[in-house]
């Protein structure tokens, strides 16, 4: 990406463990890779990594190289779609968007057609790419997201990325939790996109304990078209328009004005420029204003020269059609709309995208889901947050901008947000973490970037931790974060222990006979070593006191003082007990409990922290009380 | 039922794999054969490298004496998840 790195503080001159980086291998289970991409070139690579055991299939033109290591395709209904190709060669572009995120090379002057230009990098541009195409034209299967997960925990990847999901689901009916306990279990993180069906409640997916879910963020650069009317005023709106248009102004009409009416279509219906709906006659040579975001697709095959589209919906991103467009707020367009009907010939152009700086950010984007967890309600998700927004990374020369029916626009680079984007940049700031510090358990590292995360705000995030979680990743902190809340496989059996899982099942899912939930091994949710705390209660009058056992290991200094500093969430109290962890060794453990009593305010979440601070570090967690619904 | 026969694609999740030799396709074969299925034709895909599991087209009633057998953690419908 071009500007996402260096807007977290994480600039190109970062500190690096160039060896151990060359040695990680990331596992990218998406839609492939365009392996020509100049950001999965392997100049300069040394040969693979001993402990890899992965495999390269090569049909249809697909090789790979000392960069992208190993590739498979997984197909299991073996049902291909127009202009599927039956090789790891990625033909959506949205795999080959997440790797160069995650860990793409250097590519200077990276930029779609001027926009967002400069160096394009990923978090770890030494470390390799080992590819898993699960996701399709049609979706991905979850037979073929845990084919994925066989073969990558096996193959030997040290961290796996996946920027895919459903609704939040039990934990062993979930193929995404499946495949991440397992390579949690081989110490492998997995690092989940959290999904984006917000600002709704409860929409969070990729929920257990032991993968990392990441949210979006914004980052400073925003991307604005303005479109010019005769009358000399102009409005902004947001859309990434790579369009120049060659006159000086187009006719402009209204969409609920030139209805498609031989084919039956209404003016109600055409407002909103729904697909068939506008006259072509009408509307060839014209800007069309659409009273809905659309993708564009109708005004273009009605022949339109460019459209305004309006309404709230999303506001703060920018998204790219096949013509030239623009997306007004409902006040600019309402003027636009009224513009149009005080003018005999309205007329209008709409320019090429500008960059903005955006002083806001970062805050939670719209679309990113929400908590609180469906699952298991006093686990927090999301766990961080990440950029997400208007991101530019590299693209499958397979396809187009917009992927859209009338685009003709092929590009290296392309920018596009979502929880997808977000989660590769926890992917690549996790095995930055990891080639600092190789011997870390998923959860240390997940630990590690949840503590170090900067604080966001609720007051431009209303819904405060169930929208950020911990906060705004930092990997360069990250790299030290002074203790870390450390978890293994028998931890998380302890945790489904208590959430009811059986003997058997658990005997099974761990492949140790001896397992069972007795009571010393049947460990309530507030006891999962976890790196934030999560307290719910059934009413607004509810009294609530939970008590969180956590156990932190000293990775800083061998000998350090770590004091307490609390801030309760509203309406409760917090005791630490201890409140002074003094260490005397590296790798050593400590106990604590932390006690949370108190009323949860209701509709809204309060918002708390403990913070660990030894003079050198600050380990923060954030606490969170609500009424569950 | 009409819908009793009809088949579906399942995941039949088994958790770790087991200790010492294993063949995953005579294991999964077997345990589809026990429930009535005609193995050979329903058995899609045997996972085996890092846990133990397979992917088969069921009916419910196959679905159902799968859920209860030994071994069996869960079984599951084969959906599609999104991109994000």
């Amino acid at each position: 990406t071009t500007r996402s790195w260096d807007f977290m503080g994480f600039p190109q001159g970062v500190r690096r463990a160039a060896g151990p980086e060359s040695d990680i291998i990331v596992g990218m289970l998406d839609t492939g890779v365009w392996p020509e991409s100049e950001s999965f070139s392997d100049e300069g690579f040394g040969p693979l990594p001993s402990k890899w055991k992965g495999s390269c299939q090569s049909p249809a033109n697909f090789t790979c190289n000392n960069k992208i290591i190993g590739a498979k395709y997984y197909k299991s209904d073996g049902d291909f779609g127009q202009g599927e190709i039956d090789s790891p060669r990625d033909s959506e572009g949205h795999g080959s968007h997440t790797a160069s995120t995650a860990a793409g090379r250097l590519v200077s002057d990276a930029n779609l057609f001027g926009l967002g230009s400069g160096t394009a990098r990923g978090a770890v541009p030494g470390a390799r790419i080992a590819v898993y195409k699960i996701c399709w034209s049609g979706g991905c299967s979850e037979a073929d997201i845990l084919a994925a997960f066989d073969d990558a925990i096996a193959d030997g990847v040290d961290i796996i990325s996946l920027s895919v999901g459903g609704g939040a689901l039990d934990y062993f009916e979930d193929s995404i939790a499946i495949g991440a306990f397992h390579s949690m279990k081989n110490g492998i993180l997995t690092s989940n996109s959290g999904g984006n069906s917000g600002p709704d409640p409860e929409t969070i997916s990729n929920v257990s304990p032991w993968s990392l879910t990441v949210a979006a963020s914004t980052i400073d650069r925003k991307f604005v078209a303005k479109v010019k009317l005769d009358n000399s005023k102009a409005y902004e709106g947001m859309a990434i328009n790579t369009f120049i248009l060659n006159q000086s102004m187009y006719p402009l009409v209204y969409g609920g004005d030139v209805p498609n009416t031989r084919q039956g279509f209404t003016r109600e219906e055409s407002r909103y420029c729904i697909f068939g709906s506008l006259d072509k006659t009408l509307v060839n040579g014209t800007i069309v204003l659409c009273d809905a975001l659309a993708t564009g697709e109708e005004p273009l095959n009605a022949g339109a020269v460019g459209t305004v589209m309006q309404d709230d919906r999303y506001l703060d991103l920018a998204f790219s059609f096949p013509l030239p467009a623009t997306y007004l707020n409902l006040s600019d367009g309402g003027e636009v709309y009224n513009y149009i009907n005080t003018t005999s010939e309205p007329t209008a152009i709409i320019e090429k995208s500008t960059e903005i700086k955006d002083e806001l950010a970062p805050f939670v984007v719209s679309f990113s889901s929400r908590g609180p967890n469906t699952i298991t309600s006093d686990i927090l998700k999301p766990d961080l947050t990440a950029p997400g927004v208007d991101i530019l990374a590299a693209w499958s020369l397979a396809t187009t901008v917009t992927g859209d029916e009338g685009d003709t626009r092929v590009v290296p680079y392309n920018i596009i947000s979502g929880t997808s984007m977000s989660c590769p940049h926890a992917t690549g700031a996790a095995a930055y973490v990891k080639s600092f510090n190789p011997t870390w358990s998923p959860a240390a590292i997940k630990s590690a970037l949840m503590t170090t995360a900067s604080p966001m705000t609720a007051a431009i995030n209303n819904d405060a931790e169930f929208a950020y979680g911990a906060g705004h990743i930092d990997p360069v902190k990250a790299v030290n974060p002074g203790l870390v809340y450390d978890a293994g496989e028998a931890d998380y059996v302890k945790f489904l222990c208590g959430q009811g899982y059986s003997d058997k099942s658990l005997r099974l899912v761990t492949g140790d006979n001896s397992s069972f939930c007795s009571e010393s091994n049947n460990a309530t949710v507030w006891d999962l070593n976890y790196p934030s705390f999560a307290i719910s209660s059934s009413s607004k009058t509810e009294s609530v006191t939970r008590v969180f056992h956590r156990t932190v290991t000293n990775v800083g200094s061998p000998v350090s003082v770590y004091k307490a500093t609390v801030v309760a969430p509203p309406g409760f109290t917090v005791v630490v007990e201890p409140s002074v962890l003094s260490f005397k060794a590296m790798g050593q453990k400590l106990a604590f409990a932390v006690t949370v009593s108190g009323v949860a305010a209701s509709g809204s979440v309060g918002s708390g922290s403990l913070v660990w601070d030894d003079g050198v570090s600050q380990v923060r967690s954030p606490i969170v009380a609500f009424v569950a619904s | 039922s009409e819908s009793d026969q009809k088949a579906n694609t399942y995941i039949v999740y088994m958790g770790d794999l087991p200790k010492g030799d294993f063949s995953a396709s005579s294991l999964h074969t077997s345990m589809l054969q026990q429930v009535g299925s005609r193995a050979s034709e329903s058995l899609i895909r045997s996972y085996k490298r890092s846990f133990n599991g397979f992917v088969a087209k069921l009916t419910e009633e196959e679905r159902k004496k799968l859920a209860s057998m030994e071994g069996v953690v869960s079984v599951f419908p084969n959906e599609k998840k999104k991109l994000h």
